[in-house]
């Protein structure tokens, strides 16, 4: 059996388990420092009022973002992948058996910086969110067409930095409309948390 | 006989094939958007005048990063890789065929942006520049260890935006010499090309 579909097999039963505990999950990706953990902290600083939130931190070998979250939500597992590119549905699977799930409502994952190999490997989560920021460039999204085919929501982030990076964040939201017209496009400053209201909108969380 | 150690062997005659056509070879890896077309694309204006250049493109789909280098190379050759996030020994072995190895001296590889994959797959270059920029953040160092210990140059670039992203150039180069003590570490701007002379001095091109 495939790598591919064995992971597939293991992302729905990830998805049921969640489903039983009433569990959302959200499986943020993104390039390497485009902000995806700033955006979580966001939020979770935007949700924490009605919500229980827990996160799995995706990294190579540190527990650097694992720490920066666990100020703001219940309870943060990093998960490390050693020398593998992406986090694959087996990693959450053993995840998901080291949280207390009754205790969470939300479930964010912090996917491993790449625009390539998440794509190929779904984890079982409800929405796939995929953050870029303008100081990749302007071929950030034409580049990599696939994720953002797969993508449910698209932040493009830092913003402030359009006019010295000489890119511009809405012909980025027009590639991904081009790509994917069902997805949701925010533009953001995950600094100063622009547009982190309309993204927690869009998620529809109750 | 595992993938790698087979990437490792064809890596091997890469390697043998460029010497006897007495050409140098640098891979250039780095983040998504860091920087790597735009360095090549000044190495190439600094180093043409003494020197016959060519480049091979590596990127999942598009012709972008080739269109833009062939203004100022001699050869560029645009290699897809599909859905690989990294490139290999044996796609650059089927590029060498394509190339006209006698009329250039040096040849530049742009790898797929990538912290992770690239280092576990060496092409049989002469030199490993990795390039990374202060817009990802101040943990990309001590994030990807695995690929800053394999690089002969780290170039940190975008240092025009390091008051905006309150982060400093210096402390990721002090963290690449904790890593590894004999990278050769450049800061850079690669819009006005400063910090470049630099990098060509430690190429040691005659
Ligand atoms: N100027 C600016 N900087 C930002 C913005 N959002 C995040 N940053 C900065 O960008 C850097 C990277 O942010 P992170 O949130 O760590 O990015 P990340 O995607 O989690 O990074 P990795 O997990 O390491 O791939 C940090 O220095 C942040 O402070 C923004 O909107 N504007
Ligand atoms: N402000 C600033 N922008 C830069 C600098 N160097 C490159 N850029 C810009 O950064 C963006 C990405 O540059 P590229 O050279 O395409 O980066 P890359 O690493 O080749 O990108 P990919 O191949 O797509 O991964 C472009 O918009 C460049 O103009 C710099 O030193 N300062
Ligand atoms: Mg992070
Ligand atoms: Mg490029
Ligand atoms: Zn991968
Ligand atoms: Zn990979």
């Amino acid at each position: 059996e495939s790598l591919l579909s064995k992971n597939r097999e293991l992302a729905d039963n990830n998805r049921k388990i969640l489903d039983e505990n009433e569990i959302i999950a959200i499986d943020v990706m993104g390039s390497i420092g485009s902000g995806k953990t700033s955006l979580i902290k966001n939020l979770i600083k935007g949700l924490k009022a009605g919500h229980r939130i827990g996160v799995i931190a995706g990294d190579l070998t540190t527990e650097i973002d694992a720490e920066r979250l666990r100020e703001g939500s219940t309870q943060v597992l990093q998960v490390n992948t050693g020398k593998e590119c992406h986090l694959d549905a087996n990693l959450i699977k053993r995840a998901l058996e080291n949280i207390k799930l009754k205790e969470i409502d939300i479930l964010f994952i912090e996917n491993v910086g790449n625009l390539i190999c998440p794509a190929e490997f779904p984890l079982g989560a409800h929405k796939r969110l995929v953050v870029i920021s303008v100081t990749e460039g302007p071929y950030m999204v034409v580049k990599h067409p696939f994720i953002f085919r797969e993508a449910d929501i698209v932040v493009i982030n830092k913003i402030d930095l359009q006019v010295q990076m000489g890119v511009s964040a809405a012909k980025l939201k027009e590639d991904v409309l081009k790509i994917n017209k069902k997805a949701k496009v925010v533009l953001t400053n995950c600094v100063t948390g622009e547009g982190v209201k309309e993204i927690i909108k869009c998620m529809n969380f109750q």
